[in-house]
């Protein structure tokens, strides 16, 4: 038996907004620890990891580990008719085939359930290492999807390169050359207007704007992005979701053969 | 000219 309660809903469809166009069909593992699911897109190029802690939750029931198979567009589908300061309830059995997403409005005058079909799903799951990153960059998480989506009109990859000057995102398309560099801003009213670079040794990577993109319709998950990167290993983005765990996506990097 | 690497270079199966 498997029962989550979560008071504050609107983050489930934020979740799902932000990893739905990068994954099809995922599984969602449920332990003692919490909510999470790794998946990698259709390609193998990037990976997601998403981590909800049970400990965030209103209630947190899970009998014993499960996994269930879910397409996340239809998940999502089902979460649209979730208002955003709804009430939401995962429940499934052991060894069913379903799961039930209950929306409960704030004041209790609506409820709501939805059926879905659970689907079977062979996926590979990856051990992540733990590693030393060379840099890694804390940024407003709007201003660094405003630069993806700016640098896409020009050109198709975007090379992030850590330095003393700072952290530059550099594209090149047939029109031209495009530079954007982010020094280090600690002075700022707000700690989520920051940008904060920690660097060990100077990077630079070459990466795929069109998975970049991807990663920030996480945005409204949190207001700062962190980015760790070292040459030769996928970059991680990572968007905290507050006091409850993290959606962290991984991009391999496009390298010389 | 470079090209698109996979996770798996990185990443082994657990």
């Amino acid at each position: 038996m498997l029962e989550l309660r979560l008071v504050q809903g609107s983050l489930f469809k934020k979740v799902l907004d932000g990893i739905k166009d990068l994954v099809n069909d995922a599984n969602f593992d449920c332990s003692s620890t919490g909510f999470s699911l790794q998946a990698m897109d259709s390609s193998h190029v990037a990976l997601v990891a998403l981590l909800l802690r049970s400990e965030g939750f209103e209630h947190y029931r899970c009998d014993r580990n499960i996994s269930m198979g879910m397409n996340l567009s239809n998940m999502a589908k089902m979460f649209k008719c979730a208002g955003n300061d709804d009430i939401i309830t995962i429940k499934a059995d052991d060894g069913g085939d379903t799961v039930t997403f209950m929306f409960e409005s704030p004041t209790q005058d609506k409820i709501s359930d939805f059926e879905m079909k659970l689907m079977s799903i062979d996926s590979e799951h990856l051990g992540i290492p733990e590693a030393e990153y060379h840099a890694i960059v804390k940024m407003p998480s709007s201003e660094f999807a405003r630069i993806c989506r700016d640098l896409s009109t020009i050109g198709d990859t975007v090379v992030i390169s850590v330095s003393k000057e700072g952290v530059k995102f550099t594209t090149k398309g047939d029109i031209g050359i495009a530079n954007i560099v982010c020094r280090q801003n600690t002075s700022v009213d707000k700690p989520e207007e920051a940008t904060v670079i920690e660097m060990n040794e100077p990077v630079s990577l070459t990466f795929a704007l069109r998975y970049m993109n991807s990663f920030t319709k996480a945005t409204p998950l949190s207001n700062i992005v962190t980015i760790s990167l070292s040459n030769e290993l996928p970059v991680v983005v990572e968007y905290k979701i507050a006091e409850m765990g993290y959606v962290r996506f991984y991009l391999a990097p496009k390298i010389e053969e | 000219l470079k090209s698109q690497a996979r996770i798996a270079r990185y990443f082994r199966s657990s």
